[in-house]
């Protein structure tokens, strides 16, 4: 299983459609501070049902739509796709391919779909159960993870390994 | 729940003694330990690592790049009892100096056969030992665009 | 007391207003904002950032290298109110790319007329930028020893 | 004033008496991971005063002390002398020059000097008051201090404004 297709338009600074397509070996994602990158990651958490608005470093879930430029005005909504690759059918589904999908719009309505039909955020939980994959998984290593599973604060630790058990 | 917990324990400590191994050299140990295997599910977990020829002392005592191969030894040591199909590495290079780098890419390179890597970086090697390679760029004031980057440098067709 | 922090707490405003256009560009703008002036001794100081072309919005939102940047023109602009005769900087630049390297650089260089600095760096720019070299190794395990670089690279005379 | 020399012995890794030469200019010092430069960092804190172990990644002073490799044995003191240039005559005293010195044995007892006299710790307060050269001054910045200035623990942020005023 891997994903194949990132979709941003309105995340944060991705105003513009945007389109990444990954192949299942490495990928490196460069560019100079400030231009974009650790949004990326933030709308993959984001579109995989991250809650939390202050692991995507927001104070409101509000904040991931695109707040205008000197030349662009802010945005009504923020939609990320995720294109999931379901090759060894690790995923409970037939679909060899799936899309997962999420908006949000300034109104605070927030819709998530599933290979483009509309859903509640429960079926994609419940669909990335026990992959590993879903949005709390320890996929995502930064830096100040690196901090907090050495320091003593055994607790994210603990976390980590019962995550696993 | 006890007895599971215990099980995945002894598994990561296993993995994670050899990965220490890997990514410094194998004249270094380190080890994790319950502080109370009576009490598997409150008990604090504590992490050891001798680096060689140094007296074992806390890791608190290590240096930055030494603790960054340290954590990243146990956070893969997890990884590996349950792995997950992608993992994201976001500027997790930027402590380490060259031989670390080499080393740690080799471990990345190990576990891409099962693990799709994303890797946000600003480190030359790193984007060397890429398969793929995306840059960011703000063209446009405040909005990001993506260019898909050939090895040699130069940008793929848009 | 009340007064003398009010003075002081402007002229770090007024120096962090113009730091950040030095570390940033002319068109970003920063501010410093006490919550509540009418108690400036225990009210909330507030860092607003506002990066050129983008809206402003709370520092949280920028990124790991402008969030460096923006702390490093807020702690010069404490210090140019109460310079201290040294300064060291411990791996500060590790987040930079190589554009804010240089604008860093530049900044120290403006300020090394006063104050003299010690830097601890992996990175080749802020080598180059220095006087004197010190190179640090464990030749023996796990004791270190100093040697003085010439900045072409090869060891001065032990 | 500047920072001219400094002296190392049993210090952290520095188990062999080490000597570092500083021009009043821009010092850099490079090294692999591990190799001792934050080290370097601690042995002046130490010697400026820091009282806090934690602040030197120890968690006892003991701990400052070298603590033996496969080929040396533990030492049983802890050294470090640092040489000011008081070429300005900010320090209240004629010397134009002045070394402070610290010692610790593994008994627990502690030493200071000035110009290799024993004195107080008192002393080396009083001399550096109102320098800015204080042990914790604000004259050591490290990446986690980056984190805490900006993150909304304003009292890190207010204590660097309290000292400055
Ligand atoms: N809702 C939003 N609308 C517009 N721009 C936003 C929004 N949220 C964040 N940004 C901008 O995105 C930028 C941060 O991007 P990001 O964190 O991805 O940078 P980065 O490429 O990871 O940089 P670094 O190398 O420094 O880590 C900030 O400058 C911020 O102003
Ligand atoms: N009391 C001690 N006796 C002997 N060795 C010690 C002592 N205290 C710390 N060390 C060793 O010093 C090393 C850390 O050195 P230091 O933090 O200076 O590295 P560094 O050069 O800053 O590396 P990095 O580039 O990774 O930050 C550790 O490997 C640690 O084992
Ligand atoms: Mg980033
Ligand atoms: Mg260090």
């Amino acid at each position: 299983m891997y994903l194949s297709k990132l979709e941003m338009v309105g995340f944060k600074s991705f105003a513009a459609k945007t389109e990444l397509t990954f192949t299942d070996g490495v990928t490196a994602i460069v560019g100079p501070n400030g231009c974009g990158k650790s949004n990326i990651v933030d709308a993959i958490r984001w579109v995989l049902g991250e809650q939390k608005s202050s692991t995507l470093r927001a104070d409101s879930m509000e904040q991931v739509i695109f707040n205008g430029s000197k030349a662009r005005k802010p945005l009504g909504m923020a939609e990320v796709s995720l294109t999931i690759e379901n090759n060894k059918h690790i995923l409970p589904t037939e679909y060899s391919q799936v899309v997962v999908s999420r908006r949000l719009f300034r109104s605070g309505e927030s819709q998530y779909l599933l290979n483009r039909t509309q859903c509640r955020l429960r079926d994609i939980v419940d669909l990335f159960m026990d992959t590993g994959m879903g949005a709390d998984a320890y996929s995502v290593i930064e830096l100040k993870m690196i901090e907090t599973i050495l320091s003593d604060k055994a607790d994210e630790r603990r976390h980590l390994f019962e995550e696993a058990a | 729940a006890r007895e599971k917990f215990s099980a995945t324990f002894d598994r990561i400590r296993e993995n994670f003694i050899e990965l220490f191994k890997v990514l410094f050299t194998e004249d270094d140990e380190a080890d994790l330990r319950m502080t109370d295997s009576e009490d598997p599910l409150e008990c604090t977990i504590e992490i050891e690592a001798k680096p060689r020829g140094k007296r074992p002392h806390s890791i608190e005592m290590l240096s930055g790049g030494e603790k960054t191969l340290t954590a990243i030894a146990l956070l893969f040591a997890i990884y590996l009892v349950k792995p997950s199909p992608f993992c994201i590495l976001d500027e997790v290079d930027a402590p380490l100096d060259d031989a670390n780098i080499d080393r740690y890419l080799k471990l990345i390179r190990k576990f891409s056969n099962n693990t799709q890597f994303l890797m946000i970086t600003h480190n030359k090697k790193t984007m060397e030992a890429a398969d793929t390679l995306y840059g960011v760029t703000m063209e446009e004031q405040a909005v990001s665009k993506t260019v898909s980057v050939r090895l040699s440098g130069t940008p793929a067709t848009a």
